[in-house]
């Protein structure tokens, strides 16, 4: 098993050449050097991390920028579309949708299309969101089923997220992105990872 | 300048040690091991991180923990209360800020409090969140220096982000959390991280 922040760091690698929009450039170089300062890291942890998973560059002339793109997309299976389910339509949730809708309506590279979202409340239940439909949480098991919901972001309050995780557990999900702020415990065979802004702000108190 | 993955990491070591609620046990040591797996990194990753900023752990007995977390909250400046603004009361924006404000007021290490937020919106706009006041964009200048805003956050669409960008940056504050789904710029004194919800469904999509 590849240790997490080595995904982390090839997840930055891939989100780094697609930024940099090399589509259209069939002769583009890219050193480990260049994606090195890019991404935040030093040349050697680039070389290191891409050795991992096989021979991409060449010594002294660098990756080829494309063929290291679409083996980073195989590698990290976002060369094929990823149906997204939601639990929560709140505020967070109905803006993390809609981000999402907008980013793979906007870029053919972003392949995670947002499935259904789930809740209990009757306002908010056979709504949908910008075509995306907002199911009763008690239809989770058999809309993951029929959808092939693989990620579940969960966007509850605390107080209910780990009953909500364990339904989803149940269901067959295998990869869940938790917003609630407390520990969730999950099986073995389930990725978790959980999301905190105030990471963010941690990082950011440290350069003031 | 200490690399930002290094800050990054800090921030988990700190997080670690908060998460296994020490506050109350003077005696207790933590071993570079047990850190660096909570942490998702290797024991010597840990120890060149830490040696970084000073001697802090003993061979064989490791590191204080108590110490250790004062330590990492003095180094990453999270040992005073920071002001944090946001720009775009919006979805996100609401969700991000009630988010921030229960975290402030239930947990004595949590020093991010939520000071104003600021839009244009006519509706939104002399309004409150849990007492945190809504004040006109126009007003931002003043209220940053009234109120010591250090960081700011921008939960505005994409086409105006680099415009309040601009505005935040003239009004003297010195750290920016985006949100909006664009290349922001920034002058090299003013330190920039932007958050993606999408880079956490890729690192998922790899266990898939
Ligand atoms: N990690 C972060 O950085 C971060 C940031 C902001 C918010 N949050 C967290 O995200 C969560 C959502 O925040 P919000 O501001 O959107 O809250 P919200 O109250 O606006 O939304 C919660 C939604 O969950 C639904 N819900 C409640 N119980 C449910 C259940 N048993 N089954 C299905 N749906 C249920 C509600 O009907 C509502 O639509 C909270 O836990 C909050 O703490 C985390
Ligand atoms: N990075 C991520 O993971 C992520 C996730 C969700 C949303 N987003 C982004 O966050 C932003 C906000 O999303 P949302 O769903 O809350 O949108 P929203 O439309 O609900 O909120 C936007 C707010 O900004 C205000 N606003 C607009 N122009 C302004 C200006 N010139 N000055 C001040 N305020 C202004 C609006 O009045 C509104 O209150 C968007 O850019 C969205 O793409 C990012």
């Amino acid at each position: 098993r590849v240790p997490n922040v080595v995904i982390r760091r090839l997840v930055l690698y891939l989100r780094t050449l697609v930024d940099m929009d090399i589509r259209s450039d069939e002769n583009l170089f890219i050193s480990s050097q260049e994606l090195g300062e890019r991404a935040g890291v030093t040349a050697a942890q680039v070389r290191k991390d891409l050795a991992l998973f096989g021979e991409f560059g060449k010594q002294g002339v660098g990756y080829h920028a494309l063929s290291l793109m679409r083996e980073l997309q195989a590698i990290l299976k976002v060369d094929r579309d990823i149906a997204v389910g939601l639990v929560g339509a709140g505020e967070l949730g109905m803006a993390m949708t809609r981000y999402n809708i907008r980013r793979y309506n906007q870029n053919p590279d972003y392949l995670f299309r947002m499935a259904a979202l789930f809740d209990i409340d009757p306002e908010k239940i056979g709504k949908d969101v910008e075509g995306v439909p907002i199911f009763p949480v008690q239809e989770m098991e058999e809309r993951v089923r029929e959808l092939n919901i693989q990620i579940m972001t969960i966007a509850v309050p605390a107080a209910v997220a780990q009953e909500i995780t364990d339904m989803v557990v149940r269901s067959g999900v295998k990869a869940i992105l938790n917003f609630a702020p407390i520990k969730l415990t999950v099986p073995s065979d389930v990725h978790l990872y959980s999301a905190d802004v105030s990471l963010d702000l941690q990082q950011l108190a440290y350069y003031l």
